[in-house]
């Protein structure tokens, strides 16, 4: 599961069992108790329902696989639906796809009129008890700022994983893979001077020296008495040599994506062996963003979640103007409205091997195009990755999005369903469902894919 | 100690979670996902609300929202504009 704050947003994407909306008014309680968001429901915040007014919320999901595993509202759909519909007004709810195969579900709440007046708790209050507390939604609390730009999102839900790379997210497999590798470095004492004094150097750039002495220990395949522990600092030589291709293939150095303090805890150690093995790594990769993050763990005895946290590229500065103000540079890519933040963006990736239950979903709301990868070869890499039997792909996108894209690109289309036809087709696979939903200020672009 | 570069993610990890997290009877599989906003943009914030927004909501704050939820906090990834938790289950 993972979650992502921003200063105006919460993402919150759990797994399995986990009773998300259980925790959805207590999320509206510290919005507005501890960030000091606005709140209509009740007059005053020590009353215990008080709860910060959201713009918009959005709920979506993956049709239930084993909804009697589940709890809370969780059970079904109309359950979800009766929940939100409980705690907020003018909710929406939507199925998209095959009732009887894999569909996908969305509930979401529009904003309304900057101009429209706050109702108060007592017009809004019924009769009874039910709903006296119902949250309103949809008013900007201010609208001197900008819209987020680029607000898109992809997400990618595969089943049936290839049960050859799923055997990559356990951590029996892992630990074996992370073991050849160190077993197949030579030891510390044997490398020769210039070996050491560049990774030294490189250690040190990175803030790495503090790891000094501390231990990593990697179990084996075999017996959790093969394990083997090294010392921290040479656990990142390791990544930081590991472009040799003799024992690592498409090997890229970890120690750009990640942290040291990473190396501190096996689900972790394992993750980041994990997320390069699989080339997740390569995703978003350092060339094209040169300061991504990855932070990923690798569950016992499997299971595999990722967060990555990606800076848009830097942008050659143009020689600033008179005014100061940096020119002419339009790309709202790396600067947002008053041109002195670039802004970040995340992705996020959740597999369960299983074959019984197999399933990866994979998450991001970093532009597609621009100066990084286009949409469709992300798509592309992230399917070659689990190489699904079956799987979804949902492009939400704001329109004033899509517009600006279409004007980029010159072509006059008028939404981004041009834009993204490239996704129309996946090697390997025969694609099942296109449904395109149009909303007020975002549309929807649902496609379905089967193996051939 | 361990100083990032301004503007560089740092991760923190939560040992106590971490370190012995076994998730041999874990029900994994499809996920539910929540997105709340609040504003706009982040520069699009309402007066009443700390400059940094949600963002100023201290780590150890969500925790019990998490709880209600049945996750805890594995690591966090702290940057200038998001911060990102990586969760149990």
């Amino acid at each position: 599961s993972s979650m992502f704050v921003f200063p105006h947003k919460l993402i919150l994407k759990t797994c399995g069992t986990t009773t998300l909306l259980l925790g959805l008014h207590r999320l509206l309680r510290i919005a507005a108790e501890h960030a000091g968001f606005p709140f209509h429901n009740t007059q005053t915040l020590n009353d215990i329902h008080a709860a910060a007014t959201p713009w918009r919320v959005f709920y979506s999901r993956k049709n239930f696989l084993f909804p009697h595993k589940q709890e809370g509202p969780h059970r079904s759909w109309k359950q979800e639906v009766k929940y939100l519909d409980d705690m907020f007004e003018g909710g929406s709810a939507y199925m998209v796809g095959k009732m009887n195969g894999d569909h996908w579900y969305l509930y979401i709440t529009s904003p309304q009129s900057p101009f429209t007046p706050p109702r108060t708790p007592e017009e809004r209050t019924p009769t009874g008890t039910a709903g006296r507390f119902k949250i309103p939604t949809g008013r900007a609390p201010c609208f001197n700022g900008g819209l987020e730009s680029n607000d898109e999102t992809l997400e990618i839900l595969m089943t049936d994983l290839d049960p050859e790379n799923a055997k990559k997210f356990y951590l029996e497999n892992a630990s074996a893979v992370a073991s050849s590798r160190l077993s197949a470095y030579p030891p510390r004492d044997s490398r020769d001077a210039a070996a050491a004094a560049t990774s030294a150097a490189a250690s040190s750039s990175a803030g790495m020296d503090d790891l000094s002495g501390s231990t990593v220990t990697v179990k084996t395949a075999s017996t959790e008495e093969d394990s083997v522990s090294i010392a921290a600092d040479e656990m990142l030589d390791v990544f930081d040599n590991g472009s040799d291709s003799d024992l690592h293939g498409s090997y890229t150095p970890l120690s750009e994506h990640l942290d040291p303090e990473c190396f501190t805890t096996e689900g972790h150690a394992l993750g980041t062996v994990v997320s390069d093995v699989c080339g997740l790594s390569e995703v978003y990769p350092t060339s094209k963003y040169p300061d991504a993050r990855i932070d990923s763990y690798l569950f016992s005895p499997c299971g595999f979640s990722a967060n990555g946290i990606v800076p848009a590229p830097q942008q050659q500065q143009k020689p600033r103007d008179g005014n100061g103000d940096g020119g002419e540079d339009n790309n709202n890519e790396t600067d947002n409205d008053n041109g002195s933040a670039r802004s970040t963006h995340y992705f996020t990736v959740h597999v369960t091997p299983e074959p019984v239950c197999s399933f990866a979903s994979f998450e991001t709301n970093v532009p597609g195009g621009q100066n990084g990868r286009e949409t469709s070869e992300v798509v592309e890499h992230v399917v070659d990755i689990f190489k699904p039997g079956r799987f979804s792909i949902t492009l939400f996108e704001a329109k004033p999005n899509l517009a600006a894209a279409a004007a980029a690109a010159g072509d006059g289309l008028a939404t981004g369903v041009g834009r993204s036809k490239r996704m129309e087709k996946i090697k390997g696979y025969r694609r099942i469902d296109r449904i395109v939903h149009d909303f007020d200020d975002y549309e929807l672009v649902f496609r379905f894919f089967e193996r051939e | 100690t361990f100083s990032p570069s301004e503007g560089t993610p740092h991760l923190t990890i939560n040992h106590d979670v971490a370190a012995d997290l076994d998730s041999t009877n874990a029900f994994e599989g499809p996920e539910k996902l929540l997105e709340v906003w609040f504003a706009p943009g982040p520069d699009a914030l309402p007066p009443s609300a700390k400059p940094n927004g949600l963002k100023a909501v201290p780590s150890d704050t969500w925790v019990d929202m998490l709880d209600m939820v049945n996750c805890k906090i594995l690591s966090v990834l702290d940057s200038e504009h998001v911060d990102a938790y990586l969760l149990s289950e």
